[in-house]
C-alpha cells in the first residue's frame, strides 16, 4: 500500500463530516461524489461516492482503476461482474428436437456470466480493472456507498479515481445538471476514443451499430432507465415464509 | 528448497518459439506470455512479459490490462494502435515501426491491428501476472454480459445484441480486412 502519510499528506490540523460536493445527473439516477482532494481522503487514499438508482434503472458497465468496497445502505438490486475468459455459466437451455425453426428463430438463447442479487447490507467486493454493471429490480430506490482504495497495490495509477465506461454518454447527464455545454466532448465511453472502422473490424458488425457503441448522441447518462425491466437468465431467489423455507421445483426427463 | 534459491534460480525462458504460443490464429497470428507461473523470479521481480506477432491485417483484440502498465517495444513491421483514457479519448492513434516503444498505462484500452508486413512486439509488464480483459472475441467482457443489458446500454435491437455479442468467435488474436488501416 503507498502510504501518503510518507508524503506528508497525512499532517492533519482538523477533520470535518463531510457531504457529497458534486453530483452526476442521469436519466435513471443520480452519482454523488466527496471530494476526494480534501485533506482526509488523499491521507486515507480513498475516495467515496453514493449511487441512488431508481426503480428499473441500470447502471451501465464499467471498471474502475482501483478496488472498491460496496455498501448497500437502501433497496435490493442484481449485478453482474465480467471477468474476461470466465465462463458463461447463466445459460438458457438447449433446445429440443420438437421445437421448429420459426420457434427456434424467435426464442433467442442467451448465455452470460454470473448475475447475483445484492440488498440493504451487504457488502460487495469488486477487483480492480473489472468490469461490473447493476440494475435495480426492486420498487424502491436503490442507494449504495462504494469505496476506491486508490492507494491499493493493484492500482498501477495516480491516486485519481478513475471510472472507464463501457457504455453511455456521462458528460450529456452531467451537462443536464449544470446547464453549461463545456466539456461537451472530453468525456465519453472508451468506445469513444476508437475509430470507427476499427469497431466495425473488431465486432464484425456495421457501422450503425459501431456508432451506437460509441454513444455520441446518448443523452441519458451512465444511469438508464430500462422501459419494460430488465430480462436476463438468472435462478428463482428461494424466498421465506414465516421461518419456513419455500420448496423448489424440480423436474427432468429419464434418462 | 535449495533448487528454489536466487543463486540458481531459472531466469531465461524464450517467448519467440511459434510452437510456445499461448494463443495461436493460422489466420491472424500468435501471443506468448511469461508470467511468474512459469518463470518463477519473475514473482520476485513483480514483472512479465509477452510477445505478439500479427500477420498481414491481424488484429490484437481491443483490451484493457487489469493490473499493469504495458510498454510495447515493436520488434518488426509495423501496426495502427490506438490507445484510449479514461475520458474516452484517444491518447494515441497512429502507426507505431520497428524500434518503437509505447507506453499503454494499466485500465487503458487499446487496439492494434497490423499493417500489410504484419507486425511483432514484445510487451514488458509491470505485474508477475499481468492479466487483461478483452472488449470483443469469445472470451470478452461483451460476452459475459445478458443481450438485455447490451441492448439497453447501446440502444440497439435485441438481434444486434446478439450480434455485437457473438460476431467475433476468436479470443484475442483476430483475423482482419485492412479496411481500418
Amino acid at each position: 500500500r503507498g502510504g501518503t502519510w510518507q508524503q506528508g499528506e497525512c499532517q492533519i490540523r482538523s477533520i470535518n463530516a463531510r457531504e457529497p460536493s458534486y453530483s452526476l445527473q442521469a436519466e435513471g439516477g443520480v452519482t454523488e461524489f466527496w471530494d476526494f482532494k480534501n485533506d482526509e481522503f488523499q491521507c486515507a487514499g480513498v475516495s467515496i461516492r453514493r449511487h441512488r438508482l431508481q426503480p428499473r434503472a441500470l447502471m451501465l458497465p464499467l471498471y474502475h482503476n482501483a478496488p472498491i468496497l460496496v455498501y448497500v445502505v437502501q433497496g435490493r438490486g442484481i449485478y453482474g461482474l465480467m471477468i474476461s475468459g470466465c465462463p458463461e455459466t447463466f445459460e438458457s437451455s438447449q433446445q429440443t428436437e420438437k421445437q421448429s425453426k420459426e420457434e427456434r428463430r424467435q426464442r433467442f438463447r442467451d448465455r452470460h456470466q454470473k448475475i447475483e442479487e445484492f440488498r440493504e447490507g451487504d457488502i460487495v467486493a469488486i477487483p480492480a480493472g473489472a468490469a461490473h454493471w447493476a440494475y435495480n429490480d426492486g420498487d424502491q430506490e436503490l442507494v449504495v456507498v462504494v469505496l476506491h482504495d486508490n492507494t491499493n497495490n493493484a492500482n498501477q495509477l495516480d491516486q485519481n479515481p478513475r471510472s472507464f465506461l463501457l457504455a453511455g454518454n456521462p458528460e450529456r447527464g452531467q451537462e443536464q445538471q449544470q446547464g453549461s455545454r463545456r466539456g461537451q466532448r472530453e468525456l465519453g465511453n472508451v468506445f469513444r476514443g476508437f475509430d470507427v472502422h476499427m469497431l466495425t473490424e473488431v465486432f464484425g458488425v456495421d457501422e450503425e451499430t459501431a456508432r451506437r457503441l460509441q454513444g455520441e448522441h446518448d443523452t441519458r447518462g451512465h444511469i438508464v432507465i430500462v422501459e419494460h425491466g430488465l430480462h436476463v437468465i438468472r435462478p428463482p431467489f428461494r424466498r421465506r415464509e414465516y421461518g419456513r423455507e419455500e420448496e423448489e421445483g424440480y423436474y427432468g426427463g429419464n434418462n | 528448497g535449495l533448487e528454489e534459491t536466487v543463486c540458481n534460480a531459472k531466469i531465461r525462458e524464450n517467448l519467440d518459439k511459434p510452437s510456445r504460443a499461448d494463443v495461436y490464429n493460422p489466420r491472424a497470428g500468435r501471443f506468448s506470455t511469461v508470467n511468474s507461473l512459469t518463470l518463477p523470479i519473475l514473482g520476485f521481480l513483480q514483472l512479465s512479459a509477452a510477445r505478439g506477432v500479427l500477420y498481414r491485417n491481424g488484429i490484437m483484440a481491443p483490451h484493457w490490462s487489469m493490473n499493469a502498465h504495458s510498454i510495447i517495444y515493436v520488434t518488426r513491421g509495423e501496426a495502427r494502435m490506438q490507445i484510449v483514457n479514461h475520458k474516452g479519448q484517444a491518447v494515441f492513434d497512429g502507426g507505431v515501426r520497428e524500434g518503437q516503444v509505447v507506453v499503454v498505462p494499466q485500465n487503458f484500452a487499446a487496439v492494434k491491428q497490423a499493417g500489410e508486413e504484419g507486425c511483432e512486439w514484445v510487451e514488458l509488464n509491470t505485474n508477475d501476472n499481468a492479466m487483461i480483459s478483452t472488449l470483443s472475441g469469445r472470451t470478452s467482457v461483451m460476452r459475459g454480459l445478458p443481450v438485455d443489458v447490451i441492448a439497453t446500454a447501446y440502444q440497439i435491437s435485441r438481434e444486434e445484441a446478439e450480434r455485437l455479442k457473438l460476431s467475433r468467435r476468436e479470443t484475442i488474436i483476430f483475423s482482419g480486412s485492412g479496411r481500418s488501416g
